[in-house]
């Protein structure tokens, strides 16, 4: 909408694009290269064994901790976006409550192994099976649909970077307190993501490709959500003294 | 939502290293 898109250079755009471009590689939790090399190290069947064996309050109690560490790289993430730190700090909140985890699932790409259907976790790939023990298949299985579909983009460093910036910006999340000032934000990273795909010379559909990945995004958390719900209607105790405070403060 | 954050908030706070 030309009536409502901010007026930005060229040299602005390719600006943004480098910060945030930037931002990613510094705060991301692991290089590619690194994941890369290690992804000939799949669990051992006796391993797959041992995290299936463990009890469900275990599982999900590891597993809270590894998206909480992932989470916490994001937050540095979003902090060095530029713009990012001028919105209100209810905004900042607001952004990173409803986004994070869905900027984990797609960094989780970059640690997804397409020729395994395994996924970087505590320390070697694994498998949907290794996460048996957690009683919530389905999400499992989307999480990793999820994974493999972002894969077959290929998407670049850069183009990962501005998607993730362009997720976490959204604007219509619900408690914003300066929409317009996201909103603004948002069309900018957005045109930056077009600029980055034109200059690498992305094909057409590229862009509706990635916008359906926002709302498949949406339904994972949700789906998060209600398996935790589920969760801690079993077991109240493990995730009050047992989890991270910020694993609960967003999703609690 | 700042005072049920605090963590987050404090986060956010932090100076980027």
């Amino acid at each position: 909408n030309g009536e409502t898109s901010p007026t930005v250079s060229m040299a602005e755009l390719e600006h943004l694009a480098q910060n945030i471009s930037k931002s990613h590689v510094e705060t991301c939790q692991y290089l590619r290269e690194e994941l890369q090399q290690l992804s000939w190290q799949a669990f051992l069947q006796d391993e797959v064994d041992g995290y299936q064996s463990k009890p469900r309050e275990v599982m999900w109690q590891l597993c809270a901790i590894k998206i909480t560490e992932a989470i916490q790289y994001v937050v540095e993430f979003a902090k060095r976006i530029d713009g990012f730190m001028e919105l209100c700090q209810n905004d900042q909140i607001v952004l990173l409550k409803a986004g994070s985890l869905e900027v984990v699932f797609v960094r989780m790409c970059r640690a997804f192994d397409t020729q395994n259907n395994t996924v970087y976790f505590d320390g070697k790939y694994a498998g949907p099976d290794v996460f048996k023990a957690l009683g919530c298949d389905d999400l499992i299985t989307s999480v990793f649909d999820f994974a493999k579909s972002m894969c077959s983009l290929h998407l670049s460093e850069d183009e990962i970077a501005l998607f993730s910036a362009f997720v976490l910006l959204s604007a219509d999340r619900t408690w914003l307190q300066e929409k317009l000032q996201v909103e603004k934000l948002q069309q900018k990273t957005q045109l930056a993501l077009q600029h980055v795909l034109q200059k690498n010379q992305r094909e057409d559909g590229i862009l509706s490709k990635l916008r359906c990945k926002v709302s498949a995004l949406r339904s994972l958390c949700a789906r998060h959500s209600e398996n935790l719900s589920a969760f801690r209607a079993v077991y109240p105790d493990i995730v009050r003294s047992h989890f991270p405070p910020l694993y609960k403060e967003l999703f609690g | 939502l700042k005072e049920k954050h605090k963590i987050l908030h404090q986060l956010l706070q932090n100076s980027t290293s």
